[in-house]
């Protein structure tokens, strides 16, 4: 099973339209493997990207040298991961009881 | 038969039990009908909930890209609430003595299993492509409308890989053949999560539909009907000018070939879980989202065409 240990979730801000350039500019990064759940589209829409542990770095590098504002929407992905497991089996067994 | 907690997240096969259900709590008004198979062999369910004979249709999809569980929940939810609405509420049973409503809970069942089973985040079909060392396809990419268009990858590698042509995967020929061969479908809501966004065509070009505005009258009261429960904010508007071009996506197929009521919602949440909504706010989800579907079916209901 694919785990998500140390991935996190950014949401980007991009205040112009020059600014959601740079993002499509990443988004093109393939190496990257980042995961956009909005798409750099629209400056009204947020851009929520889950970025991998060993990508993470890069990325915020990359969004404070362009001034691009962003905060941590999901600190660490593996951990809401397991509490919904967690919560789906407990679920489960109280059914079955 | 009130055992089915449709407050949690649930397996495939936990889901396509409670469609059983639902079908033997309202054998009068539901019935379950395997309209095709999923690449890896699922079966492929879609609930009629009908009244009589030789009724136009409404057609209500959700979950296609398989991460988005919050949708898939919230379709199984609405299935009860709409057999179990039928004869005490005015509104669902008129609906019901005129139309006929198809309702699929699970539009891609392969992606739902792996996301389940493998990788929470995925998000397409499971096919494999010779060739190609990656899987899948985006299945609300593949539909026939301005297909291969802007928005859309050629890289089978992508999360929005829109496949090796129009209706390859078979999750989306399975439904397109349906609505073809039923021939009197006139509305057509596909659910999908998140970002609170109500849309409606086209994403393929940027261009507004003839029936802009009524469709975006309805769509505006649709949003406002949701947000009266508990406040959530929508966006209304065309998928071009909300979000972005994307070329392939269902509802432009539907208007297209003339479906002329083809809405899409996203639903919750924005900013805080993304596809992770948890389980506490699937009923929350699904009671407002009922009430905005609500205004679609009435409106399709009242204004034949």
């Amino acid at each position: 099973e694919k785990t998500f240990v140390g991935e996190q979730v950014l949401r980007i801000k991009a205040s112009s339209n020059e600014k959601m350039g740079l993002l499509q500019d990443l988004q093109s990064l393939t190496h990257l493997q980042l995961d956009f759940w909005t798409e750099p589209a629209n400056p009204n829409i947020p851009v929520d990207v889950r970025i991998p542990f060993r990508s993470l770095q890069s990325v915020k590098a990359y969004l404070e040298y362009n001034n691009i504002d962003y905060t941590i929407m999901i600190e660490d992905l593996q951990v809401i991961i397991n509490n919904e497991k967690e919560e789906m089996e407990f679920n489960e067994r109280k059914e079955r009881n | 038969s009130g055992s089915f907690n449709f407050g949690a997240f649930h397996t495939l096969d936990n889901l396509y039990n409670a469609i059983d259900l639902i079908v033997a709590d309202y054998k009068s008004v539901v019935s379950k009908q395997q309209i095709g198979t999923s690449y890896e062999g699922r079966p492929i369910y879609v609930l009629k909930f009908s009244t009589g004979a030789d009724r136009p249709g409404i057609w209500i999809d959700a979950g296609i890209h398989s991460r988005e569980w919050v949708t898939q929940a919230t379709a199984l939810w609405t299935a009860h609430q709409l057999a179990f609405d039928y004869g005490k509420d005015t509104s669902v049973t008129s609906l019901l003595n005129k139309y006929d409503v198809f309702l699929l809970v699970v539009t891609n069942p392969d992606g739902y299993a792996y996301s389940h089973t493998a990788n929470r985040m995925w998000r397409k079909t499971r096919s494999i492509k010779s060739g190609s060392r990656c899987v899948g396809v985006d299945p609300n990419r593949n539909w026939n409308a301005g297909f291969g268009g802007p928005g859309a990858s050629a890289d089978p590698c992508s999360d929005s890989y829109r496949g090796p042509s129009a209706e390859s995967e078979v999750e989306v020929k399975t439904v397109a053949n349906f609505i073809r061969s039923h021939g009197k479908i006139k509305g057509f809501v596909s659910i999908h999560s998140y970002s609170q966004l109500l849309l409606f065509p086209y994403g393929y070009k940027c261009t507004n539909p003839a029936h802009y505005t009524e469709l975006n009258t309805v769509g505006k009261a649709a949003a406002s009907a949701l947000s009266a429960l508990y406040g959530t904010q929508y966006t209304v508007g065309t998928i071009c000018s909300t979000i972005y071009q994307a070329s392939g996506g269902s509802i432009d197929w539907t208007y297209d070939i003339g479906i002329k009521y083809s809405f899409a919602f996203e639903l919750r949440d924005t900013g805080r879980y993304g596809f992770l909504l948890p389980a506490t706010q699937i009923l929350p989800t699904a009671q407002e989202t009922w009430l905005g579907i609500k205004k679609i079916l009435e409106h399709v209901r009242d204004n034949p065409y």
